[in-house]
């Protein structure tokens, strides 16, 4: 698979796609989308849209696209590899959201929640293939919070298109499970080769698996805790296993915003009526209006 | 100048994390 | 170590660099307020500059490979240290009596302030804001108040001179200075201009004589 483009820049999203294979753009087509990488606490998340004509399901079966869960790395390349080849079978279409995105996301002043992030990625894929003449009949999809408020939702976004959102659905409907091979591989492969913006003297890509519960991961966060910037843009700011570490191990900031404001108590009434002394002579409203005053230490 | 307060005054390696960009 | 981020005059930059000590931070008295406040000395110069500081909460610097909290920007610009001499002048003409100036620039508070008796010209300053007596080729001064109020005339009309250049919008509207129409200029009156500049000095002179010069 080639991230280049995602080397290029891994601090935003970045969409890759098979070509449309012709068949598709006549049959009928079922399309099935999962994601990966949405447990751990570094590298992207990745999710991906995977599409073959009705007629074709059962040679897509025979590729023994089982439930990705129980596929071992090395062979999920292989799969992929072959729905690669086999261009007028599948075609697929994936976003990697970085881990960036999703920690400025999560903790921007406009609060934009994993679940919703995951709802409109998974929107702009279907709409993706659409764009791309894709005759979209089905959608299998694995769920992602509540499945009847997203179920509806989808459906109602595309009413020509019968939707199923199910728990499990990579286990059900091969075209989700050759999704969620497609997001395992690209996830995997996009950590494997990730390109540290940080010039890391110590650069050790001894992570681990990245799952908040994985000792390798978690000792790697701690050896790469910086106390003034935090942590490399690998890591998910907004999980708390990093914010935990950030807590213990990094200096404090205070933004304009920061709830600290709201939480400062609020001065008694009567204190706004008591005179302070003598009040020094306020500077003239030149400086004033400039924010300047005397410095009167330094 | 940065728009929040770092309650620090230390060494930052501010060359290898810092990327300005507009 | 604390570190601070100042706009200075480019030529100061030398200052520091042909003499030990070449610039010196001092505490001396602020003459309007009569309390503490940061200055800067140019020791080659002989030059004195004021400090303002623009502090804003929630900022930080980052300085080369280190960060610095606060955010401060401090500001150098020169001042008349005439401002400074008057207040102790003023001080001392209560007494009535012509001094030698060594006796009059004292300050227990702020004992910098004798830098101010190394400044060039001084009697050429002095004569603006004094009377003066010459016996056995020593000095002697008394503060003059007419004098005094004559030279803060002329301050206020080149500050006023100065806000027009600078297109500084003295309308009564408390307004930020960022958002006018230059067409507002011409709408200020010349009275606001001067009753601005006044403003504006009088932030370098004692209350008492601030009423005096806006009667004068």
């Amino acid at each position: 698979m080639d991230l280049s483009e995602l080397e290029k820049d891994n601090t935003g999203r970045s969409r890759l796609s098979s070509p449309v294979p012709a068949v598709c753009r006549e049959e009928p087509c079922v399309l099935g989308v999962d994601e990966a990488g949405r447990g751990p606490v570094l590298g992207p998340m990745v999710y991906a849209i995977c599409y073959c004509p009705e007629s074709r399901l059962a040679d897509l079966e025979a590729l023994k696209v089982a439930d990705s869960k129980t596929l071992s790395e090395s062979e999920r390349d292989r799969l992929f590899a072959k729905m690669e080849e086999d261009q007028d079978l599948v075609g697929w279409a994936l976003d990697v959201l970085s881990p960036n995105l999703i920690s400025t996301s999560m903790l921007g002043r406009v609060k934009y929640n994993l679940n919703s992030l995951s709802h409109d990625t998974a929107t702009g894929l279907i709409q993706y293939a659409l764009d791309q003449g894709v005759k979209v009949t089905q959608v299998f999809v694995d769920t992602v919070g509540l499945p009847e408020m997203y179920q509806k939702r989808l459906q109602q976004r595309f009413p020509e298109i019968t939707v199923t959102v199910k728990a499990k659905a990579d286990a059900l409907y091969p075209v989700v499970s050759a999704a969620s091979i497609c997001a395992k591989v690209a996830r995997d492969q996009a950590v494997k080769s990730w390109q540290f913006v940080e010039k890391l003297q110590d650069l050790d890509a001894d992570y681990g698996s990245g799952y908040p519960n994985d000792p390798k991961t978690k000792a790697w966060l701690r050896r790469h805790v910086e106390p003034v910037f935090g942590f490399p843009q690998l890591v998910r700011f907004s999980w708390r296993t990093a914010q935990a570490i950030l807590e213990k191990e990094a200096e404090g900031v205070t933004w304009e915003d920061s709830a600290t404001e709201e939480q400062e108590g609020h001065r008694r009434i009567t204190s706004y009526f008591q005179s302070e002394g003598p009040r020094a002579r306020a500077p003239h409203r030149y400086f004033q209006e400039r924010g300047l005053e005397s410095a009167t230490a330094l | 100048l940065l728009p929040c307060e770092v309650l620090a005054n230390r060494f930052a390696p501010v060359g290898r994390f810092f990327t300005p960009a507009i | 170590p604390r570190q601070h981020v100042f706009l200075i005059p480019e030529y100061l930059k030398d200052a520091s660099k042909k003499m030990k000590n070449g610039l010196m931070f001092i505490k001396l008295v602020n003459p309007c307020s009569g309390e503490g406040a940061i200055y800067l000395f140019n020791m080659c110069l002989k030059q004195l500059f004021e400090i303002k500081v623009f502090k804003e909460k929630h900022h930080s610097w980052f300085i080369n490979e280190s960060v610095q909290s606060g955010g401060l920007l401090h500001f150098a610009t020169p001042m008349d240290p005439l401002f400074l001499l008057l207040h102790y002048l003023i001080k001392a003409g209560k007494e009535g009596k012509y001094q030698p100036l060594d006796q009059v620039v004292m300050d227990e508070v702020f004992p910098n302030c004798i830098l101010l008796l190394k400044l060039p010209e001084l009697e050429k300053l002095l004569r603006h804001v004094t009377e003066e007596k010459e016996i056995d080729n020593k000095k002697y001064y008394k503060y003059s108040k007419e004098k005094t109020l004559k030279w803060l005339e002329k301050k206020v009309s080149q500050t006023v001179a100065a806000l027009k250049a600078n297109h500084v919008n003295v309308g009564v509207r408390v307004q930020s200075a960022a958002f006018f129409s230059s067409d507002q200029i011409s709408s200020d009156k010349e009275e606001d201009f001067i009753r601005y500049a006044h403003g504006l000095i009088s932030d370098y002179i004692p209350k008492e004589l601030s009423d005096d010069l806006s009667k004068y």
